[in-house]
């Protein structure tokens, strides 16, 4: 599988951290309303460079910090981690294996990794521009979004067929 | 350029006229530049029409009809440039049981080259899933991954 | 109950005469998608003198009449007879039984009727006016519409609260 | 006029509250107006905290919660100036099993005075109802009433 895990730390619902191990082709995500699913899709959106707050939901982008509840104080920063399978090479890059990081303090300082070491959120934006990975309508069909399509206007459709030229 | 996008939406327009008919069992569906002599500013129309009904208006088909055509062009687009993983954030809450059938059945045409991640409280979803996480909120307010059900074969 | 019988006539899917008797207070209407439930509450909001075409999903008021398929040539007119009981004489009107009618033709004519006598849609909207019926907003609460009052801006929900005062 | 508003007002915030209250096991709500000096004008602002969860936007609640906390609204806008019937179209739809049980028995406290017709996919809503009408298209593209299924008792 191109995911292999996913951390997710002090990232919307996910006052604690989280470690999800992907292990096969179609993998199902269950649960109650309002238990956090929706946010694990959002924490994959974030961390692969996700720049629209509105897409997550956010009216800031400080909102996608876990926020606390009656019994655990507000986290200092989000953080999500990916592990990637690149044996393929989709990503430009001589590993087999490649972590991308991306965490955001409170005072808004954010900080990109790549296997550990400090990058740039363009420097992610250029490894995964070819991949499809980088553009998040093929990636991602969010709740409730499918219908817009087909709803909007002629000329508000081009950006999917846009991305896909 | 306008070659290669003219190319890449011909090619889109045929997997969703594809699709369309493997979801619906029929009908017809186009894909259309409202401009076809300036392709890269063009709107683009689109027309569906289920089997045996007429080609009407897209307002005018059901809840259903409309996020099965939705997932057939999404899909149509994903042929063409489609991404190592996707994650569908419960597309099939508005479909039928027959209708949820034929779209987990769509999903075995791209799981060779594609990871899916299905969120959905639809239980034929979940029996089509390999593996399946469930997410709870014993704590309100903090997400834990509680389980893991592995499938056997 | 209130709504006792509906009769739909070559109004959208409904190509043939269709008799709906009612006789609980919680009816449930279930088919596969795409099978005209939703066009069974279109055909409510209609014949309770609805304006907006837009509300009923079409582009012009003559998408309402049944457009015909493959096998059936499309209908002349829509119709859609409703019954309603009125012993406790909701409607300001001595009957116990209240019949409204409207039909519309292709070439655009309309006639609402009252107890099979021909009316105005006014007069049916002034019978209506204190009944919280004429209001389709509370007695309607339709597919993919309830998100709305939430995702929408301050100033834009306050119809369904002028409504209700 | 303002006081015939402000009344309704106040009521529809309070009933909203008992619902939601009710719907969510717990939390809270609030209805305010952006600008208290003119009631006749003014947009209105919401505020729903499900319980165990801090008040935050409502567009940061989940597609499920937001479903809930709409049919609190307008339920609460009902109870101030109801309807004898009221139709609704798989409002359900976004629902968890145990969210669907307690929309239903909410149900209850207004089945007396109205009469609900409920359009759905949902089994557990099925049950509810006293009567169930199934439409069909075996003729694609004519809908036909199919079968009253009665249920005793
Ligand atoms: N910054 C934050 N801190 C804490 N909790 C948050 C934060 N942002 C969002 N949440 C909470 O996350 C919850 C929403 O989670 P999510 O949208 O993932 O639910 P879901 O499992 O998809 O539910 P549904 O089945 O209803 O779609 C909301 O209750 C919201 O309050
Ligand atoms: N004027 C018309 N003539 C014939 N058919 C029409 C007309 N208007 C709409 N239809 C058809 O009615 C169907 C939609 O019906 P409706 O919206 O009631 O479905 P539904 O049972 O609510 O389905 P879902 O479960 O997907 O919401 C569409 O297939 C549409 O083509
Ligand atoms: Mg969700
Ligand atoms: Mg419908």
């Amino acid at each position: 599988m191109f995911i292999k895990e996913l951390e997710i730390t002090g990232f919307k619902s996910f006052g604690e951290k989280t470690h999800v191990v992907f292990n096969s082709n179609i993998t199902g995500v269950v649960g109650p309303n309002g238990c956090g699913k929706s946010n694990i899709l959002d924490a994959l959106k974030w961390v692969l460079g996700e720049k629209s707050v509105k897409s997550m939901r956010g009216d800031k982008m400080e909102d996608v910090i876990f926020s606390g509840t009656e019994n655990k104080k507000p986290a200092g920063f989000a953080e999500v981690d990916l592990i990637l399978d690149n044996r393929s090479k989709i990503i430009n890059l001589d590993y087999d294996e490649i972590k991308i990081s991306r965490k955001l303090f409170r005072d808004g300082q954010s900080i990109f990794s790549l296997n550990d070491n400090r990058t740039s959120r363009k420097e992610i934006e250029g490894l995964l521009m070819d991949t499809g990975l980088g553009k998040a309508s093929y990636s991602f069909m969010q709740q409730g979004q499918m219908d817009m399509i087909l709803s909007s206007k002629p000329e508000d459709r081009r950006h999917i067929f846009e991305e896909a030229a | 350029s306008e070659k290669i996008f003219m190319e890449s939406f011909i090619k889109i327009g045929e997997n969703f006229r594809i699709i369309f008919q493997k979801l619906f069992k029929g009908g017809d569906v186009s894909l259309k530049l409202t401009d076809e002599t300036k392709p890269l500013e063009s709107g683009i129309e689109i027309q569906a029409q289920p089997p045996g009904k007429r080609a009407r208006s897209l307002r005018l088909l059901s809840g259903g009809e409309k996020a099965l055509t939705a997932i057939a062009l999404m899909f149509g687009v994903y042929m063409v440039k489609s991404s190592p993983f996707c994650v569908l954030d419960e597309i099939d809450a508005p479909l039928d049981d027959q209708n949820v059938g034929r779209f987990l059945t769509l999903l075995d045409d791209f799981r060779e080259k594609t990871q899916f991640v299905l969120i959905t409280h639809n239980k034929k979803t979940m029996s089509k899933a390999d593996t399946l996480f469930g997410i709870t909120m014993d704590e309100p307010g903090i997400s834990r991954l509680l389980s893991v059900e592995l499938k056997a074969g």
